[in-house]
């Protein structure tokens, strides 16, 4: 028996809403220690990875007898989703050998609830290890900055240079009609801690990326304040969005280089 | 021009 009593649907509906376009299908695994999920997009460029622990507060309740794979259309998913008010409580429940996933949405004052069923989907789906990186450079800036930066320079061209040195950060852009350049400074002055920009810088790195992935990614911003991107010079970014009382979404994106 | 690299290569297949 699986079941995960969450206690914002709205959580998981941020999740979803940021994954469903990119990925189409996707296995929750789930154990004793919460539901991971990693799905790469059809091009293999962009991976997603998704840790909810179960320990962590977000959950109400959790039980997972044993390990279970559930595979799922994120599409319907996402229907199903918004079946639920943004306050509701969230349960999902499965069998040991699962063919349905079942929704339960539980309203604040217990007054309605309501239960969906959806069938599961064998998803084949090869499973990458990630290797433990230490990366040349740590951008941690706000979500909200990150995404204005990304759809500001995705008018004028379809990659960005993320050039990283220790005055802070720059973002750049050149098309075919133009092009634009973003700087952001560390910032030490500032008093909210989620909207400070700063950069731990090992190596300098100056990195292509394609920003139709980067504007994707950045559906996830409502899930956290801020996002941490880290970076090595010739791999894979990492755009990583801490869930509060959960874990955390990370995006992986390859790089584009030289011809 | 820049090229768009895969992501396979980085990671190991489990």
């Amino acid at each position: 028996m699986f079941e995960a009593k969450m206690l914002q649907s709205s959580v998981l509906k941020k999740i979803i809403e940021s994954l469903k376009d990119l990925f189409a299908d996707a296995n929750f695994d789930c154990s004793s220690s919460g539901i991971t999920l990693q799905d790469m997009d059809s091009s293999h460029v962009a991976l997603c990875y998704l840790k909810l622990r179960s320990d962590e507060e977000g959950f109400e309740d959790y039980r997972c007898d044993r390990n279970i794979t559930l595979g799922v259309n994120l599409g319907l998913m996402s229907k199903i989703l918004k079946c639920a008010g943004n306050d509701d409580v969230v349960t999902l429940r499965a069998e040991d050998e699962p063919n349905i996933l079942t929704f339960i949405f539980d309203s604040k004052n217990s007054e309605r609830v309501s239960k969906y069923d959806i069938k599961l989907m064998e998803i084949d789906s090869e499973l990458l290890g990630i290797p433990d990186t230490d990366y040349s450079c740590v951008v941690k800036m706000p979500s909200h900055e990150f995404q204005r930066i990304c759809s500001n320079l995705s008018q004028l061209g379809d990659s960005v240079t993320i050039d990283c040195h220790k005055e802070g950060v720059d973002f750049k852009v050149a098309g075919e009609q133009g092009s634009g350049a973003i700087k952001l400074k560390q910032t030490t002055s500032v008093d909210k801690e989620e909207d400070q920009v700063t950069v731990q810088l090992n190596e300098p790195v100056t990195q292509s990326f394609a920003l139709k992935f980067l504007c994707a990614f950045t559906k996830a911003t409502s899930l956290s304040d801020t996002v941490n991107l880290s970076l090595t010079q010739d791999t894979p970014v990492v755009v990583e969005y801490p869930i509060a009382q959960h874990g955390y979404l990370r995006f992986y994106l390859a790089p584009k280089i030289e011809e | 021009n820049k090229l768009q690299a895969s992501l396979n290569p980085f990671f190991v297949h489990k």
